[in-house]
């Protein structure tokens, strides 16, 4: 594993500790969507189905484990605790993320590696991943008040996404028929998504204020 | 190799 792609994973890592410890510890989800959350844990169950079929190593399924209970916990604890429930902004968070699901999984059968039930969840999976940010974002340019966690926590959501661009950029160098149209593709969508709001990330921590979206 | 075995990354 290159360094980029260990970087990756830890920003993602990083990342969902955020978005836990804002949760748990302020028990507060202000600002964080839920149609987000939902996609993500969708992702991960839909990916990840291989776990107890193919072994690649013990890192790749800790850190496999460790996505799926983080994405359910944190869509448990929008929906069910009853002091985090209460923060949530369900007015802003209007995005029809059910209208996303579908064209993902049509994509998924048209266009994969194989046809076979794994490998189309698969890529329906990654198609999902790449767009799963956007309810967020459009929450984000709705909410007045930006905390710094939730702020940090698509900052770190966006460098894995960057990382994963430069480990591929790495790994097409040095392996052989190391090819990954699907992922690659998706993957560079997915991160342009972010460029907005880097931008304006990175503008409000040079300027030193609060971040703000322009709607 | 098969297209799920060479998927290492998460």
């Amino acid at each position: 594993m290159n360094l980029f792609r260990l970087a990756g994973d830890m920003t993602h890592l990083v990342s969902v500790v955020v978005l836990l410890l804002k949760i748990h510890t302020i028990k507060s989800c202000a600002g964080v969507s839920l149609k987000t959350q939902e996609l993500y844990a969708l992702v991960f169950a839909a990916r990840y189905l291989d776990l107890f079929v193919h072994f690649v190593s013990l890192y790749n399924t800790v850190m496999k484990l460790v996505f799926l209970a983080s994405s359910f916990t944190i869509v448990w604890y929008m929906r069910r605790h009853k002091i985090v429930r209460r923060t949530y902004d369900k007015e802003h968070d209007t995005f029809r993320h059910h209208f996303i699901v579908l064209p993902c999984l049509v994509l998924g059968l048209l266009l994969n590696e194989k046809f076979t039930f794994r490998e189309v969840m698969w890529a329906f999976s990654i198609y999902l991943e790449a767009v799963a940010i956007l309810p967020q974002l459009v929450l984000l340019q709705r909410t007045r008040n930006i905390d710094n966690l939730t702020a940090q926590y698509v900052f770190f959501l966006g460098a894995y996404r960057v990382l994963y661009i430069f480990n591929w950029i790495y790994r097409y160098f040095t392996e052989p028929h190391f090819v990954h149209w699907i992922s690659w593709i998706a993957g560079i969508v997915q991160t342009l998504l972010y460029g907005d709001f880097f931008y304006y990330y990175i503008l409000s921590w040079k300027n030193n204020v609060k971040l703000e979206l322009p709607a | 190799k098969d297209a799920s075995e060479r998927k290492d990354e998460l």
